[in-house]
């Protein structure tokens, strides 16, 4: 994918990382391998 | 290091109105990740999205530059959102906040596909 949003997001101390794509192809791995 | 999940995340189908929130989502984290973190994503991202369509029409209606509107960012911000899993039949099981993806997927998904979720404002706001 062209572009990939980076969000990190906080509760509890806990911090964890999401990044979001506008298509599934190129960006999830267990789609490229069907 | 946490494994990573791969996530699609669609609005609810009864719950959600097609011109409030259409956007498929497709989102990596990792598996510690909980349904609670998922929500203040979405909460987040909904509010910026939101808040740039308004900055954009003000520009269109004014033909300057507008700013970005903090209140109603604030506003958006503290919508809260309600995670929902399909399960056989047709159903939809109202995922637990503290839930880890990781817990998620062992127990209700169990298939090597990214985890399909939806979303819908909570109820009782």
């Amino acid at each position: 994918p062209e572009e990939v949003t980076v969000t990190d997001i906080t509760i509890n101390s806990l911090t964890v990382t999401f990044r979001e794509a506008f298509v599934a192809r190129g960006f999830f791995r267990s789609w490229e391998l069907e | 290091p946490s494994s990573e999940i791969e996530l699609i995340f669609c609005p609810h189908p009864l719950l959600v109105n097609n011109q409030q929130y259409s956007q498929t989502r497709y989102v990596k984290t990792t598996a510690n990740a909980t349904v609670d973190h998922l929500s203040k994503y979405l909460a987040l991202r909904i509010a910026l999205e939101d808040s740039q369509s308004e900055t954009q029409a003000n520009r269109n209606m004014e033909g300057e530059p507008g700013a970005t509107s903090n209140s109603s960012l604030q506003d958006v911000s503290e919508k809260q959102f309600t995670i929902y899993i399909s399960t056989t039949g047709g159903q939809f099981s109202t995922l637990n906040g503290s839930l880890t993806l990781e817990l998620v997927n062992e127990k209700f998904w169990k298939v090597c596909k990214p985890l399909e979720l939806f979303y819908a404002p909570t109820q009782d706001q």
